[in-house]
């Protein structure tokens, strides 16, 4: 499993700080799989 | 070939020199400047602004105000993505922008 | 031979120095001017509707947004004091920091991508000290 560790809570930090995460992230499309997969409806959305 | 070679370098090296000046500098600035009292109190943003920069607007749009040096870890695991923060200076404001 | 071969590689290492660097020190440029240009925006609106803006209803930065599609089921786990979370998304997301927000919001004056009118270069010139005009130029 690939994990990426980054420190946040500074302002103005490098420009591409997010990058490689969003990238991982966007790179396998779980939604897509769980269509693909004919799963189940969406549980309801919790509130934090 | 060699002499001017040599220039090039002493040359580029001067450039360098003057770059890490301004770097420097310009850190120190911005520190100061965010650290401002004054600017700190008008450094914010509405909930609106940050409707505004996302695509679509209507997602979910949570914020996440930390301490410096919390830690956040993002991994793949099975299914889904796990997104974990650790703080060692104090608590983690976790809230999500009214859709409205 | 080999002297000029050893200086052309330390040619090209300081080449590609000195194009990180001006990449950084653009980068640090924009984020002054689009600091600035927030704190002169919300002093403006304050002025206008003469009151500050009731606690809670603004984001002080530093602060990171994360988005995502609004059917994405979020699980979260929160320590009682609050200083661990953990979130389980079953949906794709993204996370952007504050300076990437303030770019989006047109703070950066467009600067950012080339996109900056004149009006807005001499506003961006007179955000920043003498020594960097040159380069917002």
């Amino acid at each position: 499993r690939s994990r990426i560790l980054i420190s946040i809570g500074e302002s103005f930090g490098s420009a591409d700080k997010f990058q490689k995460i969003n990238e991982m992230v966007s790179s396998t499309d779980w939604s897509l799989k769980r269509r693909l997969d004919g799963g189940s409806a969406p549980k309801p959305l919790k509130r934090l | 070939r060699f002499p001017a070679l040599q220039r090039e370098v002493s040359e580029l090296t001067e450039a360098e020199e003057k770059l890490d000046e301004l770097i420097n500098k310009c850190s120190l600035q911005l520190r100061l400047l965010t650290e401002d009292t004054h600017n700190k109190k008008l450094g914010y943003v509405r909930c609106q602004d940050l409707r505004n920069t996302v695509n679509p607007p209507d997602q979910i749009i949570m914020v996440i105000r930390a301490p410096p040096e919390t830690q956040m870890q993002v991994s793949e695991p099975s299914e889904g993505y796990q997104i974990s923060l650790k703080s060692s200076k104090g608590p983690i404001d976790v809230f999500l922008c009214p859709e409205d | 031979a080999q002297e000029c071969r050893n200086l052309e590689l330390e040619k090209q290492k300081r080449l590609e120095r000195i194009r990180q660097k001006r990449a950084q020190l653009e980068e640090l440029i924009l984020q002054q001017i689009a600091f600035k240009n927030l704190v002169q925006r919300n002093q403006a609106s304050e002025a206008l509707s003469q009151s500050t803006p009731p606690p809670g209803s603004v984001i002080q930065l530093p602060f990171i947004i994360l988005n995502t599609d609004v059917r994405t089921v979020i699980d979260c786990s929160i320590s009682s004091d609050k200083c661990e979370y953990l979130f389980n998304f079953d949906n794709t997301f993204e996370i952007h920091d504050d300076v990437e927000i303030l770019k989006r919001m047109g703070m950066s004056l467009g600067l950012e991508n080339g996109t900056c009118s004149p009006e807005n270069l001499s506003v961006a010139t007179s955000l920043v000290p003498k020594s960097l005009e040159a380069y917002v130029t």
